[in-house]
């Protein structure tokens, strides 16, 4: 099973967008996808048209408590072959919770092991923070992307998740996280500083800076609001897409050193 | 001194543009202000051309350094009557230097003290999360303007944000911090979805929203990276127009109780 990280301690660059509509595309090309809502704020469970607050079996259950599998919080969505890891914000207790144990990066990497053959890919939603839940994510992947809103703070942070990265890729053997891919993400076209930015972009990160970007749409921001990923709530859109050009980039690529 | 904190946990919300832009329209109207960068980011830092990096003299010194008055670190900027306290990555470390002191959350607010007769209005930039340096910024406020970007998400964090002011003026009396106002950020005016949130949310908070709204333009993303306020950089723009009117309902608004 492929685990992708969707991960950027920025807020709103993204992540839960790129995490539901990439999940939603691979899904629709006929893979086992399994999505983790891994944010207290819930934003991927509420973006499949759950509510988090009345959920009592989230992935916070499953983290803290080793008499409970992953298998008994998965809920199945409104899309087929995709299913769901929910959230809510009793998760936010969970860095506190963790972190006495031994081991405390590697329990989401244990719990997802018990799925390893139920489902093709693994999608997981970082949070807007580079805490214990990120790492955790982190230790669990084999991928991961790294939305960056296209403006004048396109660059800040990464130089760090990198540095993570390197460092876990050394401590957690036979973890083997690498950066799959920055996806440029509230991309206009008709604006010189935008164009600018995303030449700056590829210029200084290359082949790591993905072909597909995500451009600015309203329909984006809408689809949330319907509980539905892109794909359902709008599958003629540009945006729909361009994450389906995501999910074949994905597919196709194999994760930079 | 009014001291008028900008904050909202959410990331990307529009707080450093905010805090940046309308400290310069209270400057171009003849008040003294001073503008405390408050974000290890160091943002506002960098939206005045400084270059975080390179000062060896921040907000961070001066918060947790009792020898150090919060006027050895303030900085003149290029706009006539605005000054500024600077932070960078240091400040990330105040929270955990301070929380071990009595008074933890009160520091600025003392700093602040030897200044009040100097400047007319104090901005405070806070950073995008709740902890004990958006803390300080309440408990030394008279007032708080919540920048809420237009989006599915926009009500999210307010009830927690109002709960929080509420314990503070309770609690640190005479503290008199007031939710001043929320400011619709990154609003476009052609999509209905966002006329619609517009519309929940002056219907949910009324007075509370402030008349102005700040619309999304491509000079307010560009002016950071000219070192300048959207006065400077382009006087003459929507923008500039938008944080002049938020200037004036600043100074004849008195806070919502
Ligand atoms: N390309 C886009 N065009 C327009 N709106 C978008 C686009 N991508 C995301 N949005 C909207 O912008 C907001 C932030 O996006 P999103 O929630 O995906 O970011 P995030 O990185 O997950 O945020 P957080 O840090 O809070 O978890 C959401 O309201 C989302 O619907
Ligand atoms: N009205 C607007 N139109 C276009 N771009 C904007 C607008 N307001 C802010 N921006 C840009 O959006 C980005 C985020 O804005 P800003 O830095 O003010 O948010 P913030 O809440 O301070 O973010 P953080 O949580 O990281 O501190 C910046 O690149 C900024 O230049
Ligand atoms: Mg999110
Ligand atoms: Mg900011």
């Amino acid at each position: 099973m492929r685990i992708i990280a969707i991960t950027n301690q920025k807020g709103g660059c993204g992540k839960t967008t790129t995490a539901v509509n990439l999940a939603a595309a691979l899904a629709e090309k006929g893979k086992k996808v399994l999505i983790v809502d891994f944010d207290p704020q819930g934003h991927t469970t509420l973006g499949f048209g759950y509510n988090p607050e009345t959920l009592d079996k989230t992935i916070h259950h499953a983290l803290t408590n080793p008499q409970i599998p992953i298998t008994k919080v998965i809920l199945s969505t409104n899309t087929e072959g995709l299913n769901l890891a929910p959230s809510n914000v009793l998760l936010s207790g969970a860095e506190i919770e963790l972190s006495g144990l031994i081991g405390k990066e590697a329990i989401l990497s244990e719990k997802l092991r018990i799925v390893k053959d139920q489902y093709d890919i693994c999608v997981i939603d970082c949070p807007p923070s580079a805490g214990l839940l990120t790492l955790n994510a982190l230790v669990a992947s084999t991928d991961v992307i790294v939305p960056v809103q296209v403006n004048y703070y396109a660059m800040e942070g990464l130089k760090q998740l990198f540095e993570t990265a390197n460092v876990i890729r050394a401590h957690f053997h036979p973890c083997s996280v690498r950066i799959l891919g920055l996806l440029l993400t509230f991309v206009e076209d008709r604006t010189i500083f935008c164009r600018q930015i995303q030449q700056q972009m590829r210029e200084f990160f290359g082949d790591m800076v993905f072909q597909t970007v995500i451009h600015r749409t309203v329909r984006l921001a809408e689809a949330p609001s319907a509980g539905e990923s892109i794909m359902m709530y709008a599958t003629e859109s540009k945006a729909a897409a361009e994450y389906r050009a995501l999910a074949d980039e994905v597919l196709n690529s194999r994760p930079s050193t």
